[in-house]
């Protein structure tokens, strides 16, 4: 099993790599990793010997394998379905966003509780109505973005459960409380900003 | 000295602590304080009493003492100026957002390159050209968020460096190559969703 400190940081080798092999080239070595994510070579020789990806000495480790194996590993060679809920500000940011491509995503449907933006589009997706997710998970996306007040965002959460949903990306500046089986990752942008005083 | 790790937990104690507050509660226990954050009270007495907040037994911490402690500690009493690069998607949500105010940060100058752009209005200021930061540390504008495309962050960074900026939030996918002096905390959204689907 592949700790958990290690599938974190397989997003950012994924990034790195996929540079290297947009400029052209077919080996790129742990050193080169290094210095282009500010890691430690030997960091990231262990956590690529965790899944078997062997560098060759003098030459490094090939691009395009490592490039599959790390989409595989992360799950990302099938097309992933995610639900947006909320489109506001930073919803309608998100929709749009041709980012999430790198990893696979798509946003594919997107809810919000105004009568003024139901049957509106945003990033080309119709906005419906969150009174009526319906069976996300049989319709086959099992991942949301929440982009809702952090005052909506428990009880939204609680309904996306139900109706299918297994991994979320909180975006609202709260701790959502939902059982283990859920992955949840949050990201408060205020928050990251709020520590910069303190080194400044 | 508190250890880095204390300090990037005390936001969110600064965001518990002020929710509390906002209920109307003069007093909150360390056990409190770990339910709603998720953490074990061992913990955050330890982080609290790195500044000297004591809780007392069986009543817990003065409410608005710690909130006053922990905003001294992160110096968000005094206001903070920050500079907003980028008025795409992304900046216009970040423009106008009203959460910054906890932390006490204002956008105050919004800059972009395109020319289409320049001398319009996001979140009430007007969009300058990004050409002309001018002395933006003497304006005390010590802080910038960069919402700009991967490819044009690095360069953009190295500008706001000489224009005395000395902590950045970075929102574009790429890695700042900057002094150790400078501060900066970089967010991948895309890169934390890339993470769900392991899990799920
Ligand atoms: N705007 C930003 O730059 C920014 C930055 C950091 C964090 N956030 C966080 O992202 C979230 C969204 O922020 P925003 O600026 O887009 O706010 P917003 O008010 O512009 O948009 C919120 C949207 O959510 C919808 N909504 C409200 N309750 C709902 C519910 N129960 N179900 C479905 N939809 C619901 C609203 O109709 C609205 O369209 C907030 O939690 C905010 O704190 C925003
Ligand atoms: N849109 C999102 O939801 C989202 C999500 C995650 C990350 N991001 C990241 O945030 C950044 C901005 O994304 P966006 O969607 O707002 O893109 P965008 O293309 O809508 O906006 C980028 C803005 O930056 C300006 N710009 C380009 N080069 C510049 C330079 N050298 N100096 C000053 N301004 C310059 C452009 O004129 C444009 O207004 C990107 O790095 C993106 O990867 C965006």
């Amino acid at each position: 099993k592949i700790p958990d400190e290690t599938v974190r940081r397989l997003p950012q080798y994924l990034r790195a790599v996929s540079f290297v092999h947009k400029q052209g080239c077919k080996y790129v070595s742990s050193q080169e990793l290094a210095e282009r994510l500010h890691m430690k070579s030997p960091q990231i020789r262990k956590d690529l010997s965790y899944f078997g990806a062997f560098g060759v000495k003098g030459t490094g480790y090939p691009v395009e394998t490592l490039l599959g194996r790390i989409r595989e590993i992360l799950k990302l060679n099938t097309p992933q379905k995610a639900a947006l809920i909320g489109a506001g500000r930073l919803g309608k940011a998100l929709a749009s966003y041709p980012g999430f491509r790198l990893y696979g995503f798509d946003i594919v449907e997107v809810f919000d509780r105004s009568p003024r933006k139901i049957g509106r589009k945003i990033g080309g997706v119709e906005i419906k109505d969150v009174a009526h997710l319906g069976d996300l998970g049989k319709r086959g996306i099992r991942l949301a973005l929440l982009a809702v007040p952090a005052g909506a965002a428990q009880e939204v959460a609680e309904r996306l459960v139900e109706a299918g949903v297994r991994g979320i990306l909180n975006l609202a500046p709260c701790y959502l409380k939902l059982p283990k089986r859920i992955k949840v990752v949050t990201i408060d942008i205020a928050m990251e900003l709020g520590i910069l005083p303190y080194y400044v």
